[in-house]
């Protein structure tokens, strides 16, 4: 099984 | 007040055709140096980030920053009024609630002029800049299009291998498997047909296809894509403008 996460988890928020 | 006169409305056409299926709400960002986007897809896990440079514009100017706050099958429809080789002119002022576009055929003097009502859109704003990457692929774009289609139609799931001799695509699904490589190589005749491998570390991750599938959809814009992975992290596929870029920021699959 994979999951894919959310694009903003690796990034800061400005 | 933003005036942008694009010399052929099939700029901003393909421009906005690469990413109005993945994203429908958009902030536009307009400031001296252009046009900026930053937008998620729905299901939060592609990233599309868009610059307009200066010089992709017959004439540009903003002088003050303008947001314009825009829903993508809105202007989709509006632009599709205006042939492909119209001039093409946004016009709006320094806190508008409607973008002017302004098509003029410049052979039979016919000047068409639609008004797009603007939206207030909530966005988060990510900080997407200085990411490093452990290998970075520059490779035809119609030749990426072409195996993530093609793969496409074994699995949902896309794994790319990327090693110093090769870059490798593979699919496995129910009904079988297979696997495109592609090797590095330079073609003096035809420099965009290259293929280039600068490489740090192997790379090995796997993406959904469908948001590849989105992704392709930006291969009209530019020859070439630039494709930019690290272990873990998310992928960078970019098409470059005349000035400036249109990026796609995808999440790779993690096992669970």
């Amino acid at each position: 099984m994979s999951y894919q996460p959310a694009i903003s988890k690796f990034f800061k928020s400005n | 007040m933003l005036e942008g006169k694009f010399e052929e409305a099939s700029l901003f056409k393909r421009i906005i055709d690469s990413f109005k299926d993945c994203v429908q709400l958009v902030n536009f960002n307009c400031n001296e140096h252009g046009i900026a986007a930053q937008a998620v897809d729905d299901s939060r896990v592609l990233l599309v980030s868009l610059s307009i440079g200066t010089e992709s514009f017959q004439e540009f100017r903003c002088d003050r920053g303008v947001t314009l706050g825009v829903d993508l099958s809105s202007l989709s429809k509006i632009l599709r009024c205006g042939n492909n080789n119209d001039n093409l002119t946004l016009i709006a002022d320094d806190t508008p609630d409607s973008v002017l576009l302004l098509f003029e055929d410049t052979k039979k003097d016919r000047i068409s002029e639609y008004s797009l009502k603007l939206m207030d859109i909530d966005a988060d704003f990510l900080d997407i800049e200085g990411m490093e990457y452990d290998t970075v692929i520059t490779m035809p774009s119609a030749e990426f299009a072409k195996v993530v289609r093609d793969l496409n139609q074994l699995s949902d799931s896309l794994n790319i291998l990327v090693t110093k001799d090769t870059v490798k695509f593979v699919a496995e699904g129910d009904i079988g498997s297979g696997s495109v490589i592609v090797k590095p190589h330079t073609d003096m005749d035809k420099p965009q047909e290259s293929v280039k491998v600068e490489l740090d570390k192997p790379v090995d991750l796997t993406f959904g296809s469908k948001y590849l599938l989105d992704i392709i959809k930006g291969a009209g814009l530019s020859d070439q894509i630039t494709i930019k992975l690290s272990a873990e992290t998310p992928a960078l596929f970019e098409f470059s403008l005349q000035s400036g870029y249109l990026q796609f920021f995808l999440a790779p699959k993690f096992n669970e």
